[in-house]
């Protein structure tokens, strides 16, 4: 189980937020456009959150961020 | 297992519900319009509610809150 | 194994009932009109009602409760 | 492995039959016209019979009961 | 591993035969007309008998009893 | 792994064969014309010999016995 | 695993060879023309001749013995 | 993980090589035209050998030796 | 899960981010123009960013970086 | 995981090379044109070369060796 | 996984690169034009890099190194 995101600007952000009954973000990484980052889902990572203009890809296909 | 929510407005609603006997809300993760998350099924997490207007994507297909 | 329910109107129920010799109604979540509930089958719960206007999304297929 | 029941009438019976030597009913839960019903095969039942008009979706294609 | 049969007439006999080195019939489940059953092959019942007229649904796709 | 026998006359015998180093019939099932058998490969029976006309679905596409 | 072979003419044999650093025959089954056989590879079965006119079908599709 | 080798001339050879360290012939099956050989991958046979002129179906495709 | 980067101009970093509840860059692969670096998810590794002009292939497709 | 190599000359080399920290040549197997060999990975054997004129079938898809 | 390799032109180098904390090459195995390599993902390689005019066949499809 994994997911990809690309960088349509700079300053995107992934977030990754912690697995169990609590949920915070635990780290964010940012992306400066057209940056690709790869990422799992892990024993730490359930839940991820995308900010800003980004296009991701999925096994249920492909999403862009902020656009209509 | 997991799924991606994209918020096609401000204050979209992700809820977590708890797994076991009880069904309880445990975490509401907020986000804003163009903002997307990606969540699994996890041991605290066995059903998930999506308030607010969104693009939800799962291996079923895609699907938009809200609308007709 | 997990489904989605989209609610086509208010006071839509999705009935959780339990797993085990006996088959009695543990949960039963309220999803107003445009709300989305992602479920999984659990521990605790190995068949769902649903009841009200909805639509259900399922790796066989769409189905639209209530309709012809 | 679960299936989906949709009744087409009032009074739809979803009848759970024993795992085991022994093949009995254990329930039968009553389905009113547009109810829609989840149901996995599980260590209580092995084996589902469907009284009334409904639709049931599988793995394996759609089937309307009762029709020709 | 399941299985559906959609019974075409009245009395149609779905029958359970026993796992292991003797093969018996240890039920038989009948059916009206229109009745859908779904069954597992289970740790008793390792083959089964379809007797009336009946449609079978299984992975490898429909057939009908019966018919020519 | 399970197949599908559907007997095209009377007469049909599906037969079952022992698994281990001695291959022997065990059992065999007459048919009647129109009868449908569902079969398991299981911990007695790792070879079937089908006798008479008949019909057998399986992973690998439709057969028929007897016929050209 | 398993394949199945139909008899084209009398005197087929399906022969089972013996699984492990010996390969002999073990089992010779003959068919008789129409006759079908649906057989594993076992504990004891790991390679199998087909000897005479038949029809053989496996995952990677149909094959006619004998012919050109 | 099996294959299927068809002769379409007389003596031809499959070959099976030994697994581990070491890698020799340790069985060579004699087909005569038009007889199929259907064979396991196994504890004692990780390469196997077709010499003469023949017919291969795998997963991967159909293959004929010996043919440009 | 393996993934695979093509390098469109020197100097692209392919960087390895540890797993677990921190998450620092653990190694930077320079690749050259036309260099092909196939990687895994791993113990050490479970996310992983792609900086300057490269093709990314996934199992969900294939991904340019940088470009529009 | 196992791979087709043909021969499509004399002298054709299917090279396995040992699992481990270190990477050798533990068995080259001569093929002679027109000749198939079907090899498995195994507990010695993580890669292999090709040396000669050949058809290699993979799950990938096919390849000739030497040809442009 | 594998994965494979067609080496384009004189001197191509496939390289094993170790799996754990530390990524270092562990061994450079040089192809000649037209040679080709079949090569796992093992207990000691998690990343391989691929240097010169080559062609790589990988479940997702297939790449041309050094080419636009
Ligand atoms: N801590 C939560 C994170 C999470 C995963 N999926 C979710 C869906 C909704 C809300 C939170 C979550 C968990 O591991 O379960
Ligand atoms: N606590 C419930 C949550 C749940 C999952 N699926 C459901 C379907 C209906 C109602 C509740 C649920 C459980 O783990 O089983
Ligand atoms: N308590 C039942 C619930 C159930 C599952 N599937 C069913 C089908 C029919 C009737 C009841 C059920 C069980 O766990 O088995
Ligand atoms: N008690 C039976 C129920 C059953 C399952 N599949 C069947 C097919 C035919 C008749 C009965 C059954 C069993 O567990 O095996
Ligand atoms: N008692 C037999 C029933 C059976 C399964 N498959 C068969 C095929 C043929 C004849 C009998 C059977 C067994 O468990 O093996
Ligand atoms: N007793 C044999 C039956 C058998 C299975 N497959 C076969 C193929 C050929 C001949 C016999 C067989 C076994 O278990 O292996
Ligand atoms: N005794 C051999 C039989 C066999 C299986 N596959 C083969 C391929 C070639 C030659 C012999 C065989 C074994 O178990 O391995
Ligand atoms: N003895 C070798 C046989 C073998 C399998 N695949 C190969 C590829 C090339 C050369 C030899 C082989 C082994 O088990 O690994
Ligand atoms: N250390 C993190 C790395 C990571 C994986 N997926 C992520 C998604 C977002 C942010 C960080 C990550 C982990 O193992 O979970
Ligand atoms: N000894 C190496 C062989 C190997 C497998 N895949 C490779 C890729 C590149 C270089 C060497 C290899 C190993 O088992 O890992
Ligand atoms: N030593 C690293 C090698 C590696 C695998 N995938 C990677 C991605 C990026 C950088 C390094 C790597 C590991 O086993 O994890």
């Amino acid at each position: 189980d994994y997911f990809v995101v690309k960088a349509k600007e700079n300053g995107v952000s992934v977030i990754g937020m912690t697995r169990g009954r609590d949920t915070r973000f635990h780290h964010s990484e940012k992306l400066d456009k057209g940056e690709v980052m790869l990422a799992q889902f892990t024993e730490s990572t359930s839940a991820v959150k995308i900010r800003g203009k980004a296009e991701v890809m999925t096994p249920f296909g492909k999403m862009d961020t902020e656009e209509e």
